[in-house]
């Protein structure tokens, strides 16, 4: 599964 | 993407900038802490990891390769082109950085999403950045005083810092997003910014003035 968050920010 | 996030971006991409043209204008990289561009080197290699995982957009890919890019570039230019080995002043950059390492990893092996090696990674880097810039606050206070190109580079730091704030507001608003990593650490991180601010605004601004007839 994919994670919780999606980490986009920098 | 929103404005405030943008405009954290782009302060963010200022404060190097500024870096970079002041190191090489003057030719000097005095009064910047290596321990502190090198944590830096680190935050942004474990954390855009990625780079090789998942495609966001192209926006985000290059700023990604410019930070990692610049930060190597900046230890270069600190460690070879113009090294401060001569000068007494490396020693107040005595900064024990083993220990924000340490506690970054601790951290991170508790604090994360998923306990596979890229998650722990990015919260290992988002630790390690909230702590990255105290060797260079404790060797300006051990100066006593700072340059225009500390406290400039210090503020648009801060000024990044910042605005991730009501970009985390409107987003969590906005669009239901909420990493609560990444708040948790980048509050820590503002709290050390404010926190240099206040003395740098009662120490120099303050003493400053005071001295004028």
């Amino acid at each position: 599964s994919e994670s919780d968050v999606d980490h986009d920010e920098l | 993407m929103n404005i405030f996030r943008i405009l954290g971006d782009l302060s963010h991409l200022t404060s190097i900038i500024i870096l970079l043209h002041t190191i090489n204008t003057n030719k000097s990289t005095t009064g910047i802490s290596l321990k502190t561009q090198i944590l830096y080197v680190i935050v942004f290699i474990t954390r855009y990891l990625d780079l090789f995982t998942k495609f966001i957009s192209v926006y985000n890919t290059l700023m990604k390769i410019f930070f990692i890019i610049s930060s190597v570039y900046i230890v270069y230019l600190i460690q070879y082109k113009y090294s401060q080995k001569h000068m007494v002043k490396q020693d107040l950059d005595n900064f024990k950085v083993e220990y924000l390492l340490a506690g970054s990893l601790l951290a991170s092996l508790i604090f994360n999403y998923k306990f596979t090696p890229l998650e722990i990674l990015w919260s290992f880097s988002l630790w390690l950045e909230s702590v990255a810039i105290l060797p260079q606050l404790m060797m300006l206070t051990r100066t006593g005083e700072a340059d225009m190109l500390t406290t400039n580079y210090i503020f648009c730091l801060g000024l990044y810092r910042a605005f991730y704030i009501p970009n985390w507001f409107y987003r969590y608003f906005a669009e239901g997003h909420f990493d609560k990593l990444a708040v948790f650490t980048g509050l820590i991180q503002t709290l050390l910014y404010s926190d240099f601010f206040y003395i740098y605004y009662k120490n120099v601004i303050q003493a400053r003035s005071s001295k004028l007839p």
